[in-house]
């Protein structure tokens, strides 16, 4: 059917053979089957002119722009299957690459991004994000931890306790994200746990948005007094921040997620500890 | 051996707002050198805890009680020199996994190695099923680039694999984990089968 199946376990996600894009979440043993889609873009930071001077920096998220970031070619797709994990490796293009894992036991997945240097040579300062989109019908309604806490109710271009004017549209509805994000519909929930603070929104019905990376070429004048443009040097020669994160993406029937965010929630700020020694032969005891 | 470090850069880190991007470059460096700083010497007290731990458990039926246990805090780049080395020397890796919350867990864990010949045993001395998977290019890439900046050094040798066996850890506990290389061909770790697309196929 032209489509690749990936996982073993109760989880399966379709992806289109011919473009390499997730295109369905299925969990056999709770009978969920959803449309998800996930794909890459950027925000360009704003300048700054002589009319509006403020650019985007540090502190100030004022995008000017989206544009996705998509593969000049087929995009590079690799599934890695066995009896303990599988894994689709993904690359969009030289500073864009991620690895989905699908652990046979678990029951969601496992998002491990890779961005960066983010090229700035071209004069323009990026945000990079990624979003995931269903066919929810969220009604302008999205969730987000406050401060790894209570999931508080977010409603698009509006705040329960005064009378909100939108300036900046993208801007103005994102979150703190410290644990996760979430949607919901009368009849199912997508959760994105994260395991490092984010920024997030759902800018439209039925989909959510995480900031991943950024590198800006302005300082917002906000305090700072310094250009959010971090390099790493080796041997004289410096580029921009590659960094590596993980998503975890989960699909519930309503109302049943709430168990699986607190839980691998913990588990993610808590995480196993390994310590290594070394032993001679088979002496295992 | 203590936490006094750690504690105080994280006083210093939570106090100060110390939010990426929100502070000079030079005033994050600080910040990260005095979390690094704390970081190693809290390494050297659950080091030192897990021994004195492990040693109870095994009693007085062991001659040489273990002693030095190494983390590996680079091992998201793949970087984990007591992995890579020491299966490289003929050695087993003895894992100690601990589990700071007070529910059981299972999980799967994945270190690096040099061989794609092992296997893995639990504290029983039961096999564990296991899996390898090759490391991506990109993964290669960021271990080179990251560990010279932060090591100073290039590391020595490559590892070939991520192998990932799951792990059964009792609540606020621990279990322990064998890595060895078979002495006899038959028992070890499945090599995990790749599909690549090509087009539409």
């Amino acid at each position: 059917n032209n489509s690749i199946e990936v996982g073993q376990g109760n989880l399966k996600l379709l992806y289109s053979a011919d473009e390499g894009k997730l295109t369905q979440y299925v969990n056999s043993r709770n009978l969920v089957a959803a449309s998800v889609e996930q794909s890459y873009s950027f925000y360009s930071g704003y300048v700054g002119d002589g009319k509006d001077t403020q650019a985007s920096g540090a502190y100030i998220f004022r995008p000017n722009g989206s544009f996705p970031i998509k593969s000049d070619h087929q995009v590079s797709f690799t599934v890695l299957r066995g009896p303990i994990l599988d894994e689709v490796h993904q690359q969009l293009n030289p500073w864009v690459s991620q690895i989905l894992r699908i652990y046979k036991a678990k029951e969601h997945a496992e998002v491990e991004f890779t961005i960066g240097p983010i090229p700035v040579d071209d004069g323009i300062g990026k945000e990079v994000i990624t979003q995931f989109s269903t066919t929810m019908k969220t009604n302008k309604t999205f969730y987000t931890d406050s401060n790894g806490r209570d999931f508080i109710k977010r409603i698009r271009d509006f705040r329960s306790d005064w009378d909100l004017e939108v300036n900046q549209p993208i801007a103005g509805n994102y979150y703190p994200v410290n644990l996760g994000i979430y949607l919901q519909d009368s009849t199912m929930e997508l959760s994105v746990l994260v395991d490092r603070s984010v920024g997030g929104s759902s800018l439209v019905d039925g989909q959510v948005e995480l900031m991943l990376h950024r590198r800006l070429l302005h300082d917002d004048a906000r305090g700072v007094g310094e250009v959010l443009n971090e390099t790493v040097c080796i041997a004289d020669k410096c580029e921009g921040l590659t960094i590596q994160g993980k998503l975890y993406l989960r699909v519930d029937h309503k109302g049943e997620g709430a168990k699986w965010r607190r839980t691998v929630g913990q588990e993610l700020y808590s995480p196993l500890l390994l310590a290594f020694t070394e032993q001679d032969g088979d002496n295992w005891l | 051996l203590n936490t006094d470090a750690l504690a105080d850069a994280l006083a210093l880190s939570q106090h100060h707002d110390a939010v990426s991007g929100t502070e000079r470059q030079h005033v994050a460096a600080d910040y990260a050198k005095r979390i690094s700083i704390g970081y190693a010497e809290a390494e050297g007290l659950v080091a030192s805890a897990l021994a004195s731990l492990v040693n109870q458990r095994l009693s007085s039926n062991v001659i040489n009680p273990v002693k030095g246990f190494q983390q590996c805090p680079l091992l998201n780049i793949s970087y984990c020199p007591p992995s890579e080395a020491t299966l490289a020397n003929g050695k087993s890796v003895v894992i100690v996994v601990y589990n700071p919350l007070a529910w059981k867990r299972e999980e799967v864990i994945r270190i690096p190695v040099s061989t794609g010949e092992v296997f893995v045993q639990d504290s029983a001395g039961k096999e564990i099923e296991s899996q390898l998977l090759p490391l991506s290019n990109i993964t290669f890439s960021i271990r080179k680039k990251y560990a010279k900046a932060y090591i100073g050094t290039a590391p020595s040798g490559e590892p070939k694999y991520w192998l990932a066996f799951p792990v059964s850890v009792p609540p606020i506990g621990f279990s322990t984990y064998m890595v060895s290389r078979p002495k006899q061909r038959g028992r070890i770790s499945t090599m995990s089968k790749e599909f690549r697309s090509d087009g539409s196929t």
